[in-house]
């Protein structure tokens, strides 16, 4: 308060029970929304169908982080008082052929234009290839402003032997896709014989692709530099 | 100070709980089941004015009180949140993705008066 102004905490009457609850309940809608810079609520179609897939992403992030860093504590890694965030980004399914498939994952706009990009790891799910070896090519595209040309960013060979999950990193990919705000990545994966594709055999929910990525809000010195 | 009772008049903590299913925000964020929005209510008396989080101990109580030379200093003072920490929740956002966050600051853990 300014210099004389007696404190709203103190000083305001209080208004009726019924009055203050629907103010509260008001202010906590908008508090959260405005926290997490969204416009509004978001409207979820179908949130139960991905369940699955998010306790077998959980899980496997878990197994992950054990593996990498045992005794590490969870968390984003971000300094105190920055706003963290950890977002699962599951494939929408695009065009395919026999040999060719393409996923795209999207990121909310808002996020993308507040956030940084700390980490970014793709999860494909590899089911039965058979035996042998299966030579994978993973290349993430980009879109140009324009949106009518893709480039390839980032292209890496995969010599499949097993079924099983597997990962990427795609980091850069995503840091850049950000930074430019642009809000989808897709993933083109290509095979090199035409023995039938090993991902997403049977589509089954709790082995669909997905983007994990961690990222922290800009502060306020990056803002006004930029 | 503590928690707000019935008779309360000073500066207290009083507890809110915003239920999601309540407010039909359930679908949309899958962890935690509501928010605790405390927050932080009453008068600031002048001797308890100037220790945030002290103002329940006694003897800070009367060292203020001997100190406190003007009145004018007791309109500033104001019973505000001393301690807080974060809100986590877990969510999907707008594209379907699913958000893990901690909102810092939204909880009220403490209040006192400034």
């Amino acid at each position: 308060t300014s210099k004389g102004v007696q404190c709203p905490a103190c000083g305001l009457p209080t208004p009726a029970p019924a009055e203050q609850r629907d103010a509260l309940m008001a202010l906590a809608k908008q508090s959260i929304l405005s926290k997490l810079n969204l416009p509004d609520r978001p409207n979820v179609t179908q949130p139960t169908t991905r369940l699955r897939a998010l306790l077998a992403a959980l899980r496997r992030m878990r197994v992950q982080r054990a593996t990498v860093a045992p005794g590490t504590p969870h968390g984003s890694g971000t300094p105190q008082g920055l706003q963290g965030y950890e977002i699962l980004s599951f494939a929408e399914p695009g065009s395919s052929t026999s040999r060719r498939v393409h996923l795209h994952f999207s990121f909310t706009q808002e996020l993308a234009g507040n956030t940084e990009i700390l980490q970014a790891t793709l999860y494909l799910f590899w089911a039965f290839p058979g035996p042998g070896t299966h030579r994978v090519t993973v290349r993430l595209l980009q879109p140009d402003p324009t949106g009518l040309n893709v480039t390839v960013a980032n292209e890496t060979r995969l010599e499949v032997q097993r079924a099983g999950w597997a990962t990427l990193d795609v980091g850069r990919a995503v840091q850049k896709l950000f930074s430019q705000r642009m809000q989808k990545l897709t993933v083109e994966l290509e095979v090199e014989e035409d023995h039938g594709f090993p991902l997403l055999a049977g589509h089954s929910d709790s082995h669909w692709p997905f983007v994990a990525a961690q990222a922290r809000a800009r502060t306020r010195r990056r803002v006004r530099r930029r | 100070s503590g928690d707000c009772s019935g008779d309360t008049r000073t500066c207290c903590r009083r507890e809110f709980f915003v239920d999601f299913k309540e407010i039909g925000w359930e679908d949309w964020i899958i962890q935690p089941e509501g928010y605790h929005m405390n927050y932080c209510t009453g008068l600031c008396p002048l001797h308890m004015a100037g220790s945030p989080g002290l103002a329940a101990s006694f003897h800070t109580a009367v060292l203020n009180l001997i100190k406190a030379g003007n009145a004018a200093a007791a309109l500033d003072s104001c019973c505000v949140p001393t301690q807080r920490r974060p809100l986590s929740l877990l969510y999907y956002d707008r594209d379907g993705n699913i958000v893990k966050t901690d909102i810092p600051d939204m909880i009220v853990d403490a209040c006192g008066c400034t």
